[in-house]
């Protein structure tokens, strides 16, 4: 279960991921406590599987989720199925409050890139809602639906191709910010008071 | 002619973020 520097599985370098990420030391450590939770909660392995995944970050419990795919593949940042907690961490960094507008713009994006053509399309965006709205048991008539679509697109699509491009999304964020709500996860500060246990296997002094 | 319903106030983003929210309050509740 260590390396020869004994340090836990997937915590090889705390320092060079508190360094290329938003988490200080402290925090990667005690991230790495919720880490453990986490992926011991369906198989003891040190992994994150896509089933622990949704159990702890989505709290459904479908065969199938549109957006705990998307987002799982983001996270699985080396495409293997499961994720190490380094992967994990990068991913988290995303969602602290701290971490810069630039970044969580950019993870936005890609999550609504479903096609991941570089672009957000129409069709995408309505597969989105109408994912939603199942999910949510909100009922609305298709017309509602693409009267939705239509006004975001205006709003959007300054270009009018049809199409939602990174700068378009880039500028619609930031006239709404409300739309980036869903990147922020508050309580990623309180990471080092809520495991508080990570100062029993620390090996490093923060600074 | 007048448009009959009530004015869109939502944004399709808006909608979608309640679904692709991550949710890990239930680790961090004391």
């Amino acid at each position: 279960c260590c390396d020869l520097n004994n340090q836990p599985r997937g915590l090889e370098d705390p320092e060079l991921l508190a360094r290329e990420t938003v988490f200080s030391v402290s925090e990667i450590e005690a991230l790495y406590e919720l880490f453990k939770r986490i992926s011991s909660a369906v198989i003891d392995d040190g992994l994150i599987n896509k089933e622990e995944f949704q159990l702890a970050l989505f709290k459904i419990n479908k065969k199938e989720s549109l957006f705990v795919d998307r987002v799982f593949d983001l996270f699985d940042t080396k495409h293997s199925g499961i994720l190490g907690f380094e992967e994990f961490a990068r991913a988290l960094s995303v969602f602290h409050p701290n971490a810069l507008v630039d970044d969580k713009i950019e993870f936005s994006f890609q999550l609504y890139d479903l096609k991941q053509q570089g672009f957000i399309e129409r069709q995408e965006v309505k597969q989105m809602v109408v994912t939603t709205l199942a999910e949510s048991g909100m009922n609305l008539s298709d017309d509602v639906i693409e009267n939705i679509i239509n006004k975001t697109f205006e709003q959007a699509d300054t270009k009018h191709d049809g199409k939602i491009d990174k700068e378009e999304w880039k500028n619609l964020v930031l006239r709404h910010p409300s739309l980036l709500k869903n990147m922020t996860l508050q309580y990623l500060k309180d990471i080092t008071t809520t495991f508080p246990s990570f100062v029993f296997h620390s090996q490093v002094d923060d600074t | 002619q007048r448009n009959s319903g009530p004015p869109i106030l939502i944004n399709a983003f808006q909608l979608i973020g309640m679904s692709s929210c991550l949710d890990l309050s239930g680790f961090f509740e004391k």
